[in-house]
């Protein structure tokens, strides 16, 4: 466990309880994709089904844990409590775009050809493209509240953060992951347009709005 | 290196 790894996992945990948050004080959760939502449940359920077969750490444990409880909680705020307040319309992304090529390349690019690690590389494979239906939403209707986009700033710190612990394990390890890494990458580059209007505007105290 | 698979990420 190197510092890129644990601010990594903070930055990840800070981000999905900004959202949380957010939709409970707002009794909202206008602006928030919930298909993006369903599909990091869909991400953190393919991959913690290690919880029941391999122990790691107490860690390891307790952070999946409370990753799937988040992930949960959010999809039921926006689908079930609040769900007057989800605005349906704007969030419409096709998610078989995301799914059929996702599910296709963990069969073709796989550690090994098991029900598992089909279902981990899946996880992988579908958390590096989980973020577009928001990102698809915001470009929709052109503007996000500043309090959606510090949530979408440490998800994508989260991802430039694993980057940092990749290449010291590398280092200091002789460790590397392809698969993740690869995903990872692919996953930061997403976060790169976004990284650059929050610096050049939400820092300056405007408004995350496009023109 | 040989890659390892990362299952001790999150």
């Amino acid at each position: 466990m190197n510092v890129f790894r644990i601010l990594g996992d903070v930055s990840h945990l800070l981000a999905m309880v900004i959202l949380l948050v957010k939709i409970w004080r707002s009794k909202s959760c206008a602006g928030i994709s919930g298909k993006s939502q369903i599909l990091f449940a869909l991400v953190f359920t393919s991959r913690y089904l290690d919880l029941l077969t391999n122990f790691i750490s107490i860690y390891n444990t307790v952070m999946k844990v409370v990753f799937l409880l988040c992930a949960y909680v959010t999809v039921y705020l926006i689908y079930g409590k609040f769900r007057k307040t989800f605005d349906s319309e704007n969030d419409s992304f096709r998610l078989e775009f995301l799914l059929v090529p996702v599910i296709g390349l963990s069969f073709l690019e796989n550690y090994s050809f098991t029900p598992t690690e089909i279902l981990w590389t899946f996880s992988i494979y579908l958390e590096s493209v989980a973020i577009l239906p928001q990102l698809f939403m915001i470009s929709k209707t052109g503007e996000a509240e500043t309090i959606t986009t510090h949530y979408l700033f440490f998800l994508g710190l989260y991802r430039a953060l694993y980057l940092a612990n990749w290449i010291w394990r590398y280092h200091t390890e002789n460790f590397y992951d392809q698969i993740a890494v690869v995903s990872g990458v692919v996953q930061t580059i997403f976060y790169c347009d976004f990284f650059y209007l929050y610096i050049t505007k939400v820092l300056k105290g405007k408004k995350l709005s496009l023109p | 290196p040989a890659p390892a698979s990362g299952k001790d990420e999150l």
